[in-house]
C-alpha cells in the first residue's frame, strides 16, 4: 500500500538502502520532454532486503528481452529518476554503451554491486538505469555530486572491476545539467 | 557509522534460498 513503509521480513538479509524499481517506455515517435517523460514512468516495487530484491527482480522480464525504447530503474527510495529530482540536480552520471544481447548480464552485475554498497562513495550513489535502444543499449549509474571527481572516479573504477568490462568499453560521464541543456540522455 | 556490505557471490547465493521464492 501506498505510504507504508517496506520493512525487513525476519529472518531477511537488510540492504543499506531501500530500493525502488521503476519502468518507462517511449514511443520513439514522440519527442522526449520531461513533461510526457514523467508521465510515462511507474514505479511498480520497493525492497528492504536480499531476499525480496530476489523475489521482484526474478519475475521481471530481462532487459534484454524487451523491445523497443524501454528503460529500468531502480533507485533509492525517495529519489525519482528525473533529472529534476532534488538528490539529481547537482548530479550527473556514468554512461555505458554496450552492443545489443550484453544488457541483461550487466544489469544485474550493476546492480548487484549497488545493493552490496560496493561504490564506497558514502551517500553518493543515487541508481542505476538500463536503456534499452535500437542499436544499443545503455547502462547508467547516477550519482548526487557531478563535480565530486573523488566519487565519480571512484564510480569509474569500481564499474571497471565489477562488471569487467572489456578495456575498450566507451564509458563516458555526462551532468544532468548538460542532459537538460540539450534534452537528451546520451 | 557501519555500512551493510554484500559481495556478488553472497547475494547471488541468497537467489535460491526459499526465503526469496
Amino acid at each position: 500500500p501506498k505510504g507504508k513503509e517496506v520493512m525487513v521480513p525476519p529472518g531477511e538479509h537488510p540492504l543499506q538502502y531501500r530500493y525502488t524499481f521503476w519502468y518507462s517506455r517511449r514511443t520513439p515517435s514522440r519527442p522526449a520532454s520531461t513533461h510526457n517523460y514523467e508521465q510515462n514512468i511507474r514505479q511498480f516495487g520497493t525492497v528492504a532486503s536480499v531476499e525480496q530484491f530476489w523475489r521482484v527482480y526474478s519475475h521481471i522480464v530481462r532487459p534484454g528481452d524487451l523491445t523497443g525504447y524501454s528503460d529500468f530503474h531502480l533507485f533509492k527510495e525517495g529519489i525519482r529518476p528525473l533529472w529534476e529530482d532534488d538528490a539529481n540536480k547537482n548530479g550527473g552520471k556514468w554512461i555505458i554503451r554496450l552492443r545489443k544481447g550484453l544488457a541483461s548480464r550487466f544489469w544485474e552485475n550493476i546492480i548487484l554491486a549497488m545493493l552490496g554498497e560496493q561504490f564506497m562513495v558514502g551517500e553518493e550513489i543515487c541508481g542505476v538505469v538500463v536503456s534499452i535502444r535500437f542499436q544499443e543499449d545503455i547502462l547508467s549509474i547516477w550519482n548526487k555530486t557531478a563535480n565530486d571527481q573523488l566519487s565519480t572516479v571512484r564510480i569509474r573504477d569500481t564499474l571497471r572491476r565489477v562488471l569487467n568490462l572489456p578495456p575498450n568499453t566507451i564509458m563516458e560521464y555526462k551532468t544532468h545539467t548538460d542532459s537538460l541543456k540539450d534534452n537528451s540522455s546520451f | 557509522g557501519t555500512r551493510i556490505i554484500y559481495d556478488r557471490k553472497f547475494l547471488l547465493d541468497r537467489r535460491n534460498s526459499p526465503l526469496a521464492q
